[in-house]
């Protein structure tokens, strides 16, 4: 698969989701 | 979950719509479906009188999301006393518009040769999801970011006993699309879209603690 960042976006996301 | 139902999307099973009593001894039962992408209203009538019944044709008050009977209500036969016969009547979502309260709420008129009848009645909201409401990943993330936090709401989804990958497999065959999942502090979260009849995109996140039976769905 292609990195196109949005891999780490995602985690990004899901942690700012998990500690807001 | 659905009955005999391991894949495809979710039908409610049929409810009372119409009680005989309430209708000269017509009743009308009824659910809600959608296959390869057509809305169907799964309908039974029974006749509970002492007459044929005949001159059957229906009719839906404009409603949320245009919903319309794509074609004319079919019935093979006069209805004869305690007959039962079932019909899928196609829905369209290309009719009259109107913003119902509850948004889902359906008001339908029934005639026969005996009198006009009318009924409301709730339809599950995935039968509007589209086969093509998987959101491109940046579009999402881009999306999310932009959502005015007053459009976001949370619900907790009691005791439902599946595995992320089996949750995420049951809502994509009712066209919710799970486009990441990432795990953080021992728990998965799901983010997801799908896309409504009327164009509407909706993004969600789904929080699943691994044994615990309850969601938390934003």
């Amino acid at each position: 698969e292609i990195d196109d960042g949005l891999d780490e976006a995602f985690s990004r996301l899901a942690e700012s989701r998990n500690n807001p | 979950s659905g009955v005999g139902m391991p894949t495809g999307s979710y039908v409610v099973p049929k409810t009372v719509w119409l009680p005989a009593m309430k209708a000269k001894g017509l009743e009308i039962s009824g659910t809600f479906a959608r296959r390869m992408g057509t809305i169907q209203m799964d309908v039974t009538f029974t006749n509970k009188a002492m007459q044929i019944m005949t001159d059957f044709a229906i009719q839906f008050n404009r409603n949320s999301f245009g919903l319309s009977p794509a074609a004319p209500l079919q019935l093979a036969t006069p209805l004869s006393p305690n007959q039962t016969i079932e019909v899928s009547l196609p829905l369209s979502t290309v009719g009259p518009v109107m913003k119902m309260d509850p948004l889902n709420n359906l008001q339908v008129a029934v005639k026969n040769n005996i009198d006009v009848f009318y009924f409301s009645s709730l339809y599950p909201i995935n039968i509007l999801f589209v086969e093509d409401g998987k959101m491109e990943r940046q579009v999402f993330l881009a999306t999310w970011k932009d959502i005015p936090s007053d459009n976001e709401a949370q619900f907790q989804i009691k005791d439902c006993h599946l595995n992320s990958d089996a949750v995420s497999n049951k809502l994509q065959s009712n066209n919710i699309f799970t486009i990441a999942k990432r795990n953080v502090e021992g728990q998965d979260m799901l983010y997801q879209s799908m896309k409504l009849t009327n164009g509407i995109w909706i993004l969600a996140e789904l929080r699943i603690q691994p044994g615990s039976p309850n969601f938390t769905v934003s």
